[in-house]
């Protein structure tokens, strides 16, 4: 009697971990799908990264333009003032 | 089989007669 | 003795389904650790994404500032050759 009902605690027991270790499987395949976001989250924040520098570059090679055509612009209009003086 | 068993996990002395930890409910033989 | 036999198999079989477990539960774990890495490389993304259109939004602007520029330096030279003709 006592090895049996002990038999029944050991099955049922058994029963028991098994249904554990499925949802544990579950739930690491479910973590594994969101991982996969990972390296793609990744990629992306690089690239961003990577236009934003490039945007970046192009904007201060821009203003650096924009500095001189105002110097000579300043230039050209003085230039005017004063052939129209003469 | 003997009359009591110390759980190797946390060490609670549980009866002869019970499959599982009473406390962590690991079985006798888990290591 | 076949009782017994089999309640030695049934308490072995647990132990195994148990170990099963504890490296079912530290795989979780770990997956947990790199899925906090999720949201933060959302964020990071977002961040460069914003970051690239201001930049973006920036240069054009200063472009258009620029040809603005260009125009009024063109007309101010040629203003200034006519006055030297003049």
């Amino acid at each position: 009697g006592d090895l049996c009902s002990k038999l029944e605690e050991a099955e049922r027991a058994l029963a028991i971990k098994q249904d554990l270790i499925d949802k544990l499987k579950e739930e690491v395949e479910q973590q594994k799908g969101s991982l996969e976001t990972v390296p793609v989250l990744t990629a992306q924040a690089e690239i961003y990264k990577a236009d934003f520098l490039a945007e970046r570059e192009a904007r201060e090679k821009l203003n650096q333009k924009k500095e001189e055509l105002q110097e000579q612009l300043t230039q050209a209009l003085a230039e005017n003032d004063r052939l129209k003086q003469d | 089989s003997p009359s009591e068993w110390k759980c190797k996990s946390c060490t609670v002395v549980n009866q002869g007669s019970s499959i599982l930890c009473s406390v962590c409910e690991r079985p006798r033989l888990a290591d």
